[in-house]
C-alpha cells in the first residue's frame, strides 16, 4: 500500500 | 517598505507558484528584500522564496514588516501588468498594499491579518541530482500523466529515469537518450523516489517559461526538492513529500 508522506514528517 | 521590480514576470511566476498551495500567502520584507515560506493545507508540499533586493529596480525597508495577501486577489491585480511594465508595491497607513501596474494603474488593495507561522525546510540529505530544461521537465511530466498520478524518478550511478504506473499502463523515459536537454545528473547512492502529480504539475506549469532551468534533488523515499533557476530571484524551492510505503 502506497501513501502520501506529509512534509513535516521531514522537519 | 517599498519595491519596484523590473518587468513583471519575474512577480507573476512567484504569485503564479504560491498559488499552486495556499490561497492566503504571508511575504515578509527586510532590508535583505522579500521572502516567503509556506506549505499547502494539507502539508505535502513547502515553497520558500527569497528574492533578493539587488533583483529590484528600486527597493526600501526601513523596519522588518510581514504583510498578508489574498493571492488570487493580488494575482489579479499582477497580471494587469505587460511583461515590460513594472510593478511598484508599499503598504500604506491604513494598511491597505498599494500597487503601481506600469506607468499609470495606481491599485489599492486590503491587507489580511497574517496568519505567519514560522515553517522550518525539511532537514534531509539530497544524493541525487538531476537538471534540465523547465520545457523539457513539463513534458516529462505530461508524457507520464497520462498513465499515472504520480511520478517516479530513479537515478542509478550517473543515469536517471522518469516513469510512471498506472491501471492503463506504465511508462519509462531513459534521460540518456536526450541528452541534449539534460545538464547534469549525478547521484551519490542510487535513489528512487515517487511524487504526486497533482503538485508537481502545477507548480512547474506556473513557473512556466520563466524559469530556465530547474534542478532536482531527492534521496530515496524523501522529499523531492525543485530549484527553479529564474534570473532575478535568489530563490525558489519547492519541496514535494514523497509517496511512501505505509
Amino acid at each position: 500500500i502506497r501513501g502520501q508522506s506529509s512534509i513535516t514528517n521531514y522537519f | 517598505f517599498e519595491a519596484k521590480t523590473s518587468g513583471s514576470d519575474d512577480l507573476k511566476a512567484i504569485i503564479s507558484a504560491i498559488s499552486t498551495l495556499v490561497e492566503e500567502a504571508t511575504f515578509v520584507a527586510t532590508a535583505e528584500g522579500i521572502t516567503f515560506r509556506g506549505m499547502d493545507p494539507s502539508h505535502v508540499a513547502l515553497i520558500d522564496i527569497s528574492w533578493p533586493n539587488s533583483a529590484f529596480e528600486k527597493y526600501e525597508c526601513d523596519s522588518d514588516i510581514k504583510f498578508g495577501v489574498r493571492i488570487d486577489e493580488f494575482s489579479k491585480l499582477i497580471k494587469r501588468a505587460d511583461k515590460k511594465d513594472s510593478i511598484e508595491i508599499s503598504i500604506s497607513e491604513q494598511n491597505m498594499l498599494l500597487v503601481t501596474v506600469g506607468k499609470n494603474k495606481k491599485y489599492k488593495m486590503r491587507l489580511i491579518e497574517s496568519s505567519a507561522t514560522d515553517t522550518p525546510l525539511p532537514k534531509i540529505p539530497y544524493d541525487s541530482k538531476i537538471t534540465l530544461s523547465s520545457s523539457r521537465f513539463d513534458k516529462i511530466l505530461g508524457d507520464v500523466q497520462v498513465v499515472s498520478d504520480y511520478l517516479t524518478i530513479h537515478t542509478s550511478d550517473s543515469k536517471a529515469d522518469f516513469s510512471g504506473k498506472g491501471d492503463s499502463g506504465e511508462v519509462v523515459i531513459d534521460l540518456e537518450k536526450d541528452i541534449d536537454e539534460i545538464g547534469e545528473i549525478s547521484s551519490k547512492e542510487d535513489s528512487i523516489g515517487t511524487y504526486s502529480l497533482e503538485y508537481l504539475n502545477p507548480v512547474v506549469k506556473a513557473v512556466g517559461t520563466t524559469a530556465g532551468q530547474i534542478t532536482c534533488e531527492f534521496s530515496s523515499a524523501k522529499p523531492l526538492r525543485i530549484e527553479f533557476k529564474v534570473a532575478n530571484i535568489g530563490r525558489i524551492h519547492f519541496y514535494l513529500a514523497p509517496r511512501v510505503e505505509s
